[in-house]
C-alpha cells in the first residue's frame, strides 16, 4: 500500500493487529548456540547466504546445524553493524538482523568493504615516506 | 562508504541521468515528488542532475512497485524483511516491495501503523546503489543497510558525500552543511 501522506492510513480499530515482519520469526533463534541443531535454522543461513556472509550455498539444502560457517558469517555481519564480536546470536544480533532493510547484499563476490573488509587501522603508520 | 566490487560508475563525463516510473504502478505526483526530492539530495552534493524520462523505455533509471517474484531473481518478502533494491551502474533498475506501507509525505514517526516506511528514506539509500555506492557500517550514512520502520533518515551523511565525490567529483555549488542540522529522526531514538 502506498500512503500520499501519512494521515492518509487508516485508523485501525483495537483488534487491528499489524502484520508480523518477514523475518520476526528468527528472533527464536535468539540464544542458539555453535555444536548444537535447531528446527528452522536453515533459515537463518539462507538469510545470511542471501546477503553475502555464507558465500557458497551446499548443493541440497542448508541444515538445521549451528556450525562453523555461521558461526563466521554471524561474527564478520557483527563486525559490519559495529555489534560485539561473539559469534553467537545474542539479543543485540538477533534485533538488528531482524530490523527492515535494502536488499542488495553486503558482501559481495566474498568481498565487502564495509568494517569487516577493512583493515585494522591502528596497525597501520600514522605517515609513510616517498624516496626521491 | 564503499563501491561494488570493481567499482562500477555512470561512464565518464555523465551530467544528466533520466528516471521513470513504471507505467503499471499508476503512481501520482505527490509519490513521483518523492523519488524527485530523492534525486535532489545526491544532485547537491555531486556532478550528476537527474530530470523525469517521458519515456520508461528509454530512461536511463527505472524505478517500479512490485511484489513476490517480479522477474529478476531477487524476489520480495512480504511485510518489512526486505524493502527495496537497486542495481549497481550502468543496469538501472530500482526495485521497491508492492507489500510494504509506504507512507509518502508527512511525519511517519507519527504513523497509525507499526510497519509503516518513510519512502524517501528508502528512496534516497537506493539512489545511492544505482550511482555506484555499497554498504556503509556509518550508522548515521544513508547507505547503512538497516532502516527501522517509523523513521526518517533521508540527509546525507559526510560518509555518503565523500564516497559519491570520489566517484564522480563535486557539484561546484556545493560548499558543505554541519552534520549537526541534518534531519534525520527517528520514533523510537534508533539512528
Amino acid at each position: 500500500r502506498l500512503f500520499p501522506n501519512v494521515s492518509s492510513i487508516p485508523n485501525w480499530n483495537s483488534s487491528h493487529v499489524p502484520p508480523a515482519g518477514a523475518w520476526n520469526a528468527y528472533l527464536n533463534f535468539t540464544g542458539c548456540s555453535r555444536g548444537k541443531a535447531y528446527d528452522g535454522l536453515s533459515n537463518l543461513k539462507i538469510y545470511f547466504h542471501y546477503f553475502g556472509y555464507i558465500p557458497t550455498a551446499p548443493p541440497s539444502n542448508f541444515t538445521d546445524d549451528f556450525d562453523d560457517e555461521l558461526e563466521e558469517a554471524i561474527k564478520t555481519y557483527q563486525k559490519n553493524f559495529n555489534l560485539n564480536i561473539t559469534g553467537e546470536l545474542d539479543d543485540a544480533t538477533m534485533q538488528q538482523i531482524v530490523r527492515p532493510r535494502c536488499g542488495v547484499a553486503d558482501v559481495i563476490n566474498g568481498t565487502t568493504t564495509m568494517n569487516s573488509g577493512k583493515s585494522n587501522t591502528t596497525s597501520t603508520p600514522k605517515f609513510h615516506t616517498v624516496a626521491h | 562508504y564503499s563501491f561494488f566490487d570493481g567499482k562500477p560508475r555512470w561512464p565518464e563525463g555523465t551530467e544528466e541521468l533520466t528516471y521513470a516510473f513504471d507505467p503499471d504502478n499508476g503512481l501520482d505526483d505527490t509519490v513521483k515528488g518523492v523519488f524527485s526530492n530523492a534525486f535532489k539530495r545526491w544532485a547537491e552534493v555531486t556532478t550528476i542532475s537527474f530530470s523525469e524520462a517521458s519515456s520508461y523505455a528509454v530512461a536511463d533509471i527505472r524505478i517500479g512497485f512490485y511484489s513476490g517474484d517480479h522477474g529478476d531473481g531477487e524476489p520480495f518478502d512480504g511485510v518489512l524483511g526486505t524493502l527495496a533494491h537497486a542495481f549497481s551502474p550502468t543496469n538501472g533498475m530500482f526495485h521497491l516491495d508492492q507489500e510494504e506501507d509506504w507512507v509518502a509525505t508527512g511525519d511517519v514517526t507519527q504513523a497509525s501503523v507499526s510497519n509503516a516506511v518513510d519512502l524517501e528514506s528508502v528512496a534516497v539509500h537506493e539512489i545511492g546503489h544505482l550511482l555506484g555506492l555499497g554498504h556503509s557500517s556509518v550508522e548515521e550514512a544513508i547507505m547503512y543497510p538497516t532502516i527501522s520502520a517509523k523513521t526518517r533518515k533521508v540527509e546525507l551523511a559526510d560518509d555518503d558525500i565523500e564516497g559519491i565525490q570520489v566517484l564522480y567529483g563535486s557539484n561546484p555549488n556545493y560548499t558543505g552543511t554541519p552534520s549537526t542540522s541534518r534531519e534525520n529522526d527517528s520514533s523510537d531514538g534508533v539512528r
